[in-house]
């Protein structure tokens, strides 16, 4: 679930 | 990374150094919301803390530092540098009425039940609300100088490019987040009034002044 949770725009 | 997200990025950018320039060229900040642009810089404030637990690319990274110094550089013009030009009697919006839901929505729905993503949650339940305090400050007083609203209409098309996005990247890559989505409609929502109004009389070839009926 970690990797899911990244984020990635601003 | 697509055209889209790309596109809007460069339009959030835009539209934050259109305020800057405007602001410092002018040395005034009139008719801009001070609101707003706090719960702006609360807003990336509370998202951006990833940049220390969270890389993801030097294009991501330099794009947070850049907001969140832009974002504090423009309250360093409104309430220290062009103090004496805020226009404090029109902005009166009330900011707890989308302080405190946003802070209570975001502890009740989110993506998972820790700190920084409470605080990534807040962020974008905040982002979508904060430019009412700018909105109302444009309709209270009926006009925005055609610099303001290019200003407006360069973050509103910021937050439209982003919905593309997510379109593509449903599609493309079968990704989606649904509170971003769903926050995300709803704050392009806001600017629907002013889009059009924008289009309709923005356009004109001399317009100095758009005003906008609430």
């Amino acid at each position: 679930i970690e990797d899911e949770l990244g984020h990635d725009e601003l | 990374m697509n055209v889209f997200r790309l596109a809007g990025d460069i339009s959030h950018l835009l539209a934050i150094i259109i305020l800057l320039l405007k602001i410092w060229t002018s040395r005034s900040c009139a008719g801009i919301s001070g609101k707003s642009q706090v719960m702006f810089a609360i807003t990336y404030t509370a998202r951006y803390l990833d940049l220390f637990t969270n890389f993801i690319s030097l294009y991501n990274s330099t794009m947070k530092i850049i907001f969140l110094g832009a974002a504090y550089a423009t309250l360093y013009l409104i309430y220290v540098r062009f103090k004496a030009t805020y226009d404090h009697n029109h902005d009166t919006f009330r900011v707890e009425f989308l302080l405190i839901p946003t802070v209570i929505l975001s502890v009740l729905i989110n993506h998972d039940f820790s700190p920084l993503e409470i605080l990534w949650t807040f962020s974008i339940y905040l982002e979508s609300v904060a430019i009412l305090p700018q909105l109302f400050m444009v309709s209270k007083t009926g006009e925005a100088e055609s610099i303001t609203s290019h200003y407006l209409f360069a973050l509103g098309s910021y937050r439209a490019l982003y919905i593309i996005n997510w379109v593509y990247r449903y599609y493309a890559e079968g990704f989606y987040d649904l509170i971003a989505i769903v926050a995300g409609v709803v704050q392009t929502v806001l600017y629907c009034d002013f889009f059009y109004l924008y289009i309709t009389k923005g356009s004109r070839a001399n317009a100095t002044e758009m005003s906008i009926e609430a």
